[in-house]
């Protein structure tokens, strides 16, 4: 019921304005609108959800945030890093294969390790793009219509650095 | 004076000094394809003597068939390379921004560009494209998704189930892209595909080439019943695929999957924790 929105805007925008862009400004806003209100439930559904999964016994279930806007160049979701918390990450994989792939996500700084579920620290590579903005870039394995999780923690120089681990986590590509 | 190289395992990617694009190799088959890339603009019309007809939400018209350059001064190139991703980024302006990464063992050369908002101080507007010109003889064929799902044969200022009278040489030949487009050379077996991240117009104007619409903003209303102009002010990101490969079944069957990871990202959700980074999985 709580993605109910979603799909009403979903259906709202199957109108031929909507899909070949033909409509007029202000009824662009009020689709994105709609979109947005039901991109919210559906992000508190899933919220909900992975929070669920993760739950151990009696404890509290994880809160998750969400950075719908990947392409831009800043995730508060990942601010927690600059004042020294990890910051574990979920990914879902909604297609029905496993998928082996690099995921890209803005950062506050620009030194960190990830650790994947077994606890090992992954070849990671941070991107410049500005003094300000960095993304953080990894490969994950994902399997069909499921998550991996992983956790990003700020790393000291005396870690260990994981652009100069081997290759091994990325040279077997997945048929 | 040296080129720049952006290579893997699978793929080499030769640049110039400027950061224009020369070849792509496939090192799987040791085949390579000359090819270059640029961002052109079509004048969108406002008019003419013979027809009110505008360039707008409904129309896609331009002025003729030439189209202009984009970018005229010469952009700041910057070289990355680690052990993920490297990366050859031009950056012309804080509106016109592109960035090629060659991911570790990827098949396939990305390319993401920054484009807008679109300057409009001539009072007319532009109709911005992405053109590859390549070695390829594509028989005035190009092929492109119409729905998602199905790929569909072009020829250029040709339609299969009627004789076409050719009145816009350039739009008259633009059609939809969801996903992937490609153009061949059945001679050399060879096939340069471009999987997109949204809905495009393309066409392939010439002999081994083919173009991309990336952003439009015009300025007057096309009268097909909009009611306004499509004044897009904005700045948009998208990414590109670029494929070099044989035509062959196996090689057909493998974009497909890439095409639908670009339409259904990996999606990362995010919490916080103060447990060790071993100890929380």
């Amino acid at each position: 019921q709580d993605i109910m929105v979603m799909r009403q805007a979903m259906g709202v925008l199957q109108h031929h304005d909507a899909v070949s862009g033909t409509e007029q400004q202000h009824v662009a806003d009020d689709y994105a609108e709609r979109l947005s209100i039901g991109n919210t439930a559906t992000l508190q559904t899933m919220n909900q959800l992975v929070g669920q999964l993760l739950q151990k016994g009696k404890t509290a279930a994880p809160e998750f945030t969400f950075c719908p806007l990947l392409n831009e160049s800043i995730c508060p979701s990942t601010n927690p890093l600059s004042s020294g918390s990890s910051v574990p990450v979920v990914i879902y994989n909604s297609l029905s294969w496993t998928r082996y792939e690099q995921v890209k996500i803005p950062i506050p700084l620009v030194n960190v390790q990830v650790t994947n579920s077994s606890g090992q620290v992954i070849p990671s590579q941070i991107l410049s793009y500005s003094s300000n903005t960095s993304i953080l870039v990894f490969y994950v394995m994902v399997p069909p219509l499921g998550y991996s999780s992983f956790v990003i923690a700020p790393a000291s120089n005396d870690d260990e650095d994981a652009t100069k681990l081997e290759n091994k986590y990325y040279s077997k590509p997945v048929k | 004076q040296d080129l720049i190289v952006l290579e893997n395992s699978k793929v080499i990617a030769l640049f110039d000094q400027l950061g224009n694009i020369m070849s792509i190799t496939n090192k799987t088959s040791g085949q390579y394809i000359n090819v270059t890339q640029e961002y052109l603009y079509y004048l969108p019309s406002f008019g003419t003597d013979e027809t009110t007809q505008c360039s707008g939400a409904y129309i896609f018209l331009p002025i003729g068939t030439t189209a202009y350059q984009y970018n005229n001064n010469t952009p700041g190139i910057t070289v990355s390379q680690g052990p993920i991703v490297q990366t050859l980024t031009r950056y012309w302006s804080d509106t016109m921004i592109q960035t090629y990464l060659l991911y570790v063992d990827s098949d396939h050369l990305e390319t993401e560009e920054v484009v807008g908002p679109i300057d409009i101080s001539d009072g007319i507007g532009k109709e911005v494209i992405s053109r590859f010109t390549t070695s390829l003889q594509t028989d005035q064929t190009w092929y492109s998704d119409s729905n998602g799902m199905e790929m569909q044969k072009r020829v250029i200022n040709y339609r299969p189930s009627w004789n076409l009278t050719v009145v816009q040489p350039v739009s008259g030949n633009y059609v939809p892209v969801n996903n992937i487009a490609f153009i061949q050379d059945v001679n050399q077996q060879v096939q340069f595909t471009v999987l997109t991240d949204r809905s495009r117009g393309c066409a392939s104007l010439d002999n081994g080439e083919i173009e991309f619409m990336l952003h439009r903003r015009t300025l007057y209303d096309d009268q097909r019943g909009v009611g306004e102009p499509m004044n897009e002010s904005t700045q948009i990101i998208t990414t590109t695929k670029l494929i070099f490969h044989d035509i062959s079944t196996r090689a057909q069957s493998h974009y497909r999957p890439q095409a639908q990871s670009i339409s259904n990202p990996l999606y990362p959700m995010f919490t916080t924790t103060s447990m060790s980074s071993t100890l929380w999985p």
